[in-house]
């Protein structure tokens, strides 16, 4: 819905990482994975 | 001068053990010389290229292929054993000796050529050519021995070294790779921090705001 | 059974050339035997564990330092060729042959020892028995030196496909490196763009409750 999305864009990233939650190896890894190279 | 000595059994006493050998230029079939010693005695002959032409064409063989049948016969030895029959006949005064070479089939036999060897008038010397000859081939065979040992240490070395170099790369990159996570996390991390400071100031600015709109 | 055979030039004969073949079991300090041949003639002899440790006690010299000699001189041919000299002395008939090695030295030479060898009653036997055996010792070190060569081509291409990984592994490991930073800048960059955003936010709310406060 427009607020979930509203609220997901609040507090993430494009690539899904948190703007706020502490990350770690594996969370990393996963947010890279989603990476593509649109430079 | 190409030299091979072999040691055959003639079908035509095969418990004799004879020694032959073979000599020619660069092409077998070119002609060749041929010195057949049985320890004590030791004749010698040659089959020139005429005669070779001659043979093949009595055969009405091509010739190349005879001569690829000659080098089986007389040269490979051992490695063609079973495949060529050779037939021996000496006189009384073992002045002359008739050598045979023949191809083996299973339905019989051809015979690949013959020559009659004449009788060396001192077979000492031509058995201490034939020991020299040996000596020398196993005293090259020695060397070239001895430097494919170096070889191979020296491949085995390079390969295990490479090989620890590869596994030290596979490691070092799976290293890099963790090295690389952490500094980005701590890095991340404190940039996160900093958006958690800076949302909580800015709620706080906003209640403020609030409050004073209220107050007033 | 241990052989080995050598061509040696006596110093009694220079022009002559004989062959030499010591054989032994395990170890020649056990004992040896001796074939002597100049192609024609042939004659034989032993050495036993009791003459070698006799000739080392008349030479006061240490057995194993004496066998040795006795290897370098009887076994190593060519390799210690003019360290030392052999001596043959044939009697009429070439019945008896009297064998001896000597060391060479600066200043001199010293006997290592001697022996009175037999004439062979057939020495054709032999000179085949020492073909055979050259023929033997070629047939192995041929087939020594192609295992030796295919060795060598498969520790050669086991090199270069470890070399082809390795060069793999450092690429793989440069282009990760530049991939991970390259992600992380993406990742990174948002959160800087977060950070501004709020701090234009924190600026804009901090503007408006100044202004709240100077219109009240």
């Amino acid at each position: 819905s427009p607020d979930t999305k509203e609220h997901f864009a609040r507090e993430y990233d494009c690539y899904g990482d948190s703007y706020t939650a502490d990350t770690d190896v594996a969370q990393l890894k996963e947010v890279f994975s989603r990476v593509t190279d649109n430079k | 001068m190409e030299k091979i000595l072999n040691r055959i059994c003639p079908v035509s006493d095969p418990e004799a053990v004879y020694f032959l050998q073979v000599s020619w230029e660069k092409d077998l079939g070119a002609g060749f010389g041929i010195i057949l010693t049985d320890g004590g005695c030791a004749w010698t002959g040659t089959v020139s290229e005429t005669e070779i032409s001659r043979e093949a064409a009595d055969m009405e063989m091509n010739r190349e292929k005879y001569v690829e049948e000659l080098k089986k016969a007389l040269i490979l030895g051992e490695e063609s054993a079973g495949k060529y029959n050779f037939a021996i006949s000496r006189d009384e005064e073992n002045a002359l000796c008739h050598f045979s070479y023949e191809r083996n089939l299973k339905d019989g036999s051809f015979q690949l050529g013959s020559l009659k060897l004449q009788k060396v008038s001192h077979p000492a010397d031509v058995v201490k050519e034939l020991l020299s000859h040996c000596l020398d081939c196993l005293g090259r065979l020695q060397v070239e021995n001895e430097h494919l040992q170096k070889e191979n240490e020296r491949l085995f070395s390079d390969w295990s070294d490479v090989e620890k170099r590869l596994e030290k790369c596979v490691e070092a990159k799976e290293e890099l790779e963790a090295d690389l996570y952490n500094r980005f996390i701590l890095v991340l991390n404190e940039k996160k921090a900093k958006i958690r400071n800076l949302q909580k100031l800015l709620n706080e600015a906003k209640e403020s705001a609030a409050d004073t709109k209220c107050t007033r």
